[in-house]
């Protein structure tokens, strides 16, 4: 009944921005919670207006964490979750998603009403804890951001990897334009290439960077605009979404010659 | 006497290119071997003229693979090695460096004068097989490649931190232009923050694309050019190099406030 969605993409593609700006889009509607499975634990900073504390920081001095120590309320009542991360050189980095996710199902949390549940997870690996919200059925369906740009789509590409590795399934492909040349027909091709298909289509916009600079979402701060309405747009898309596939990723010489044409 | 250099730095922010340029400055006076560790294996590529089967594909189907299967000679002499990683979602995704180094102990190459040796290690995470060369003190020294954009600045702080944790010795971070505004002065501000120094600037340039294309290095089509020129100046300054330091990381807020100064 709760549904569960995995964002994945390249660091610094934009995933925290599309997972956070779904999630205020979604709230309107629908009961959503917001799980931030990156170590740079920054996804809800402008769901709930300031970085709130990692469950892995929190387990470090509080190992009987509660309900109130993790789960924080933000925009339009969206619940917040940081997973968190060890500090670099410190063991898996993805450590911080499986001690979260560990104490997520203690606390019950799993087994609540909770509408809508979207994990932003790092992508630039898919291993170790990064591969938890997959392969442990957290998230039912998985989509990728990704721009134009070679390691945005190669990125992409091992994330479909993993994906089919773990018997995941690929809703679609979200394309946060850079503003580079041709940019949606080659994220189009690339999603065709794999055997998935385009959800949205984000422009660039710099009401992202005003509404960040505020610890906002631009569907709260510039909720008529049109950067609000493509997030309104991808939200109904994958809300509406019924083609989840195995993905069929490209090895890498078909990658090199798909890009290079 | 071998001098182990380890190149860090977020993914795609320039490493492969820098360091297949950095060895083929060097290769006109020293030894020099590249080794890449980092998953994507095109590290050697712009040094042999195509991409090199990797330690870890070689011993899946030889377990006694020979030097011969795994070392090959490039541009001037340059000896190449790719670690590889494991297919996506199976595993760590740094098992490759971990395979690779144990074979390459095995087969004594580290006891031979191999003049200079320079790793190609994924940056993203600082964990598992990315965190070897470092700890496993196979590089004394280590340069972060790094733009002036929030990404990658935010990933060599993390990979600051990394050092720190392993005790590492950082050299210096060297500017790879992505042509964005006060760019240069943004890296040597981030540099100095965290007791460091920038050890040299590439600038963006076509030529990049234009060997790349030929699978040859800039030093090797262009050895001319401007970018040369700044490849070999780069080379210079890391060889005399005498600044080591143990970095001193920006904590989250101070990254913050640093960037958006
Ligand atoms: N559509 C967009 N238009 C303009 N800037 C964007 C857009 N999407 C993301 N950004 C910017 O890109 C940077 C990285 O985005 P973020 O969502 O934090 O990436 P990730 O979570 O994938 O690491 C942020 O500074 C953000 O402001
Ligand atoms: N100085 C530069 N000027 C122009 N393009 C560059 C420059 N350095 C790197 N690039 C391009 O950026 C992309 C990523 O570089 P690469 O060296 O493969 O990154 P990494 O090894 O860090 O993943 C490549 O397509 C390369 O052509
Ligand atoms: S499994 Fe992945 S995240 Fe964990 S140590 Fe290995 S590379 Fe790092
Ligand atoms: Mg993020
Ligand atoms: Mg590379």
């Amino acid at each position: 009944k709760t549904r569960g969605i995995a964002i994945y993409g390249k660091g610094g593609i934009g995933k925290s921005t599309v997972v956070s700006n779904l999630a205020a889009a979604y709230s309107q509607d629908e009961k959503v919670m917001v799980i931030g499975c990156d170590p740079k634990a920054d996804t809800t900073r402008t769901l709930v207006g300031r970085r709130i504390p990692t469950i892995l920081d929190t387990m470090r001095t509080n190992k009987n964490a509660a309900r109130g120590d993790v789960l924080f309320t933000g925009f339009s009542n969206v619940i917040c979750v940081e997973s968190g991360g060890p500090e670099p050189g410190v063991g898996c980095a993805g450590r911080g998603v499986i001690v979260a996710m560990s104490l997520l199902e203690k606390l019950g949390i799993f087994e609540e009403d909770l509408g809508i549940i979207i994990y932003d997870v790092l992508g630039d690996v898919v291993c170790g804890g990064f591969a938890v919200p997959l392969r442990e059925k957290y998230a039912d369906e998985v989509y990728i951001v990704t721009s134009g740009e070679y390691m945005a789509l190669y990125a992409a590409n091992n994330i479909s990897k993993g994906i089919k590795k773990l018997k995941g399934q690929l809703g679609g492909i979200i394309c946060n334009c850079r503003g580079i040349e041709h940019e949606e027909d080659m994220v189009k091709e690339f999603a065709e290439r794999i055997g998935s298909h385009v959800v949205g289509v984000i422009p660039r916009s710099e009401l992202v960077q005003k509404s960040e600079i505020n610890a906002q979402t631009v569907v709260e701060k510039f909720p008529e605009s049109e950067q609000s309405q493509a997030y309104r747009q991808l939200a109904v898309s994958i809300l509406r979404n019924r083609k989840f596939v195995v993905p069929e990723p490209m090895d890498v010489e078909e990658f090199e010659e798909f890009f290079h044409q």
